[in-house]
């Protein structure tokens, strides 16, 4: 017969049917769907001669190899073997469907017309995963068989390996491989591969913790830790090295475990080395990070202000620092207006701590036809210093009338009057007031 | 100064000496400004001179004494618009103003005066000091001298204008003083100097008037410059304070 091909669903029928099938007929049907499907079949009408083991009339379904059943008679009635509601599923992509009827369907003399059978086939994705565990447990060969992990998809499947290993060309087979990992979450655990459970040899491993800059990695070695070891030389077959900021921290083995190392480092290397034999259980590291810390930050003397002092500065955080009033910000020989520093990612602060400087006025400007005195230490010019002013009396006087005017040093550094201004006063000509006027005393 | 006396010094610290087209006189407003006659520097019946020095002398009372000061620049000379220099009878708004180059420090023998502001200053026999360095007794006088005057009323002295059948204008911007009955009088050399009051209310002397014009000297009145009329121009070109 034609053979069903590639096709993912169809029916198959008896001839003639729904009208009586005819007499000594032997056919068998083929029904092969894609590679990675299943064949499923279920019996929607079935009306067959029935026979005590199906010897007139009968269905036969066979597929993997293996008769699947025999089946005649009615469905829903006792006589013969009827598939009644049952669904056959094939494990490969094919099953055969066979069709045999005897010489005649008579009963009693009488002839009776039997309608045959209407099936429906559909192609269900096939478990291979599953159907590879079956065969470990059946102990039959089904083909190539993932060493680690199975993974089933539609009409297919793929393998995988697990951490520290790596597929093989035949996409089935794993071997170690732990030359080149990477690590570059904030926290994690990294071990030997197989661990606790013997390592594998000759492996040449490399794991590189790599985590933004400001942090610090810190490693805890767990237990247990077991790297084969000799009495007399240090670590001659396998060796654990651990590298941070281009320095080796050791190279370990045996059973004493290194314990905790605080790397100061955002980039550390762990290397393995083995050799072709041993079996000890390895090692396992839980690695975490914290944020780089600056320097608690001193004031240099007793007028500078940290703002909003906290007690722990890390990476990115930043300080304000303001001055007294009457005192200004000063780095090395120059003035500030504002200063700001920030916890940088290797734990200094991106600029020293400045001081905080007296604010000098400068001179008291010279004013015209006038002149001024300190109230304050005699030329000191600095935050809160007082000056007086006065004109030349009597023959010049201040614009206000005032006899004089004090000004004061500001912590703005100029010199103000009690008004807050800055203007030196004026000293203007006193007019009509001669020392020695016309007297006439002679009557 | 016809019939005046010597003056001391300090007795008018703000009078300047000055020599131009002849000897003249001034006073100091503030530490900077000298003010005087309009016709001192642009004197009438005589054309202008270019490059006439304007010599400026302040802080003494004797000439010679004066002089050895030494002279003070002139930076700047602003002769009141409305003089005209070419109508000779008609020595309306004869004033001026010269800024000095440098203020000068002011000191018991150097002082301002101040200007009027308001018409007390001018009643009938308000008696005033006019002082210079003019002619005396038909000759110029080496020291400063000083006559009180009184001032006289604006009719009396046009009457004596027409009795004099005087073709010079007297107008609104001017006063005399003087007594008909005496010989006292400002005379040549003695214009720009300033007429000079005393405000007793503020103890302080004012100039009320700029020696201006006469007809000779010491024969009636001699004719000022009220300067009241001219304090506002006088602070716009020097400044309010």
């Amino acid at each position: 017969s034609i053979p069903i091909i590639n096709k993912l669903y169809g029916e198959v029928t008896s001839p003639m049917y729904p009208k009586s099938y005819p007499n000594n007929y032997d056919e068998t049907r083929e029904i092969v769907v894609p590679q990675g499907y299943s064949v499923k079949l279920v019996f929607w009408q079935f009306d067959l001669e029935p026979s005590e083991g199906c010897f007139y009339d009968y269905v036969k379904i066979s597929a993997d190899k293996k008769d699947l059943g025999r089946f005649c008679g009615q469905l829903g009635s006792t006589p013969g073997n009827p598939p009644s509601q049952k669904e056959f599923v094939s494990q490969g992509n094919q099953m055969w469907l066979t069709f045999h009827t005897d010489f005649s369907n008579e009963e009693n003399g009488t002839t009776i017309f039997y309608k045959g059978f209407l099936a429906y086939f559909q192609a269900v994705d096939m478990d291979e995963c599953a159907a590879q565990d079956n065969a470990i447990e059946e102990n039959s060969n089904l083909g190539l068989r993932c060493e680690h992990l199975c993974h089933n998809s539609v009409g297919s499947y793929f393998c995988s390996c697990r951490p520290g290993y790596k597929l093989q060309a035949d996409k089935h087979s794993c071997r170690a491989e732990c030359s080149n990992e990477l690590f570059t979450e904030t926290s994690g655990y990294i071990s030997s591969l197989e661990y606790p459970q013997a390592y594998p040899p000759d492996m040449r491993c490399n794991y590189s913790i790599r985590v933004d800059r400001g942090l610090t990695i810190n490693l805890k070695f767990l237990e247990p830790f077991e790297i084969d070891d000799h009495q007399q030389v240090h670590c001659p077959y396998d060796q654990l090295q651990v590298y941070a900021n281009g320095k080796s921290f050791g190279e370990y083995c045996g059973r004493k475990s290194p314990g905790v190392m605080d790397t100061s480092s955002n980039a550390v290397d762990v290397l393995f080395f083995t050799d072709e034999s041993g079996d000890s259980g390895g090692w396992k590291i839980h690695y975490t990070t914290e944020v780089i810390k600056c320097p608690q930050p001193k004031a240099l003397d007793k007028f500078t202000v940290i703002n909003n002092l906290q007690p722990q500065y890390q990476f990115r955080d930043y300080l304000i620092v303001t001055c007294k009033l009457g005192y200004q910000l000063t780095e090395g020989n120059q003035q500030l207006k504002s200063f700001t520093s920030v916890c940088q990612d290797d734990g200094t602060w991106h600029r020293p701590m400045p001081y905080c400087k007296i604010v000098n006025c400068g001179a008291p400007k010279k004013l015209p036809n006038g002149n001024f005195k300190y109230l304050t230490k005699e030329g000191g010019n600095t935050y809160k210093a007082e000056i007086l002013y006065t004109c030349q009396e009597p023959y010049y006087r201040m614009v206000n009338g005032e006899e004089n005017a004090k000004y004061t040093c500001s912590a703005q550094g100029t010199w103000k009057d009690k008004h807050g201004n800055e203007k030196i006063p004026r000293c203007l000509p006193v007019c009509g007031k001669p020392v020695n006027p016309v007297v006439e005393n002679q009557r | 100064i016809i019939a005046g006396k010597s003056a001391q010094l300090g007795n008018f610290p703000w009078q300047a000496f000055t020599n131009i087209y002849g000897r003249g006189g001034g006073a100091l407003l503030g530490d900077r400004w000298i003010l005087t006659a309009a016709h001192i520097l642009h004197p009438k019946d005589s054309s202008s001179l270019p490059n006439t020095s304007i010599d400026v002398f302040l802080g003494h009372t004797n000439v010679d004494e004066i002089m050895k000061m030494g002279i003070r620049p002139v930076r700047r000379v602003i002769i009141h618009p409305g003089y005209n220099q070419n109508d000779t009878n008609n020595f309306d708004n004869d004033i001026a103003l010269l800024e000095l180059e440098n203020s000068v420090p002011l000191g018991p023998h150097l002082l301002p005066i101040c200007l009027p502001d308001n018409e007390t200053f001018y009643e009938k026999g308000l008696v005033g000091y006019v002082s210079g360095f003019g002619i005396e007794s038909q000759k110029l006088s080496d020291d400063l001298k000083f006559v009180s005057l009184p001032m006289a009323s604006s009719k009396n002295c046009q009457n004596w204008l027409n009795e004099k059948n005087s073709k010079q204008v007297f107008s609104t911007n001017m006063f005399c003083a003087g007594d008909k009955t005496r010989k006292q009088d400002a005379c040549q050399g003695d214009s720009g100097g300033v007429f000079a009051v005393k405000d007793e209310s503020g103890d302080r002397w004012v100039a009320t008037g700029i020696v201006s014009w006469g007809i000779g000297c010491s024969k009636g009145y001699g004719f000022y410059t009220k300067v009241l009329k001219y304090v506002d121009w006088i602070k716009k070109e020097i400044g309010e304070s």
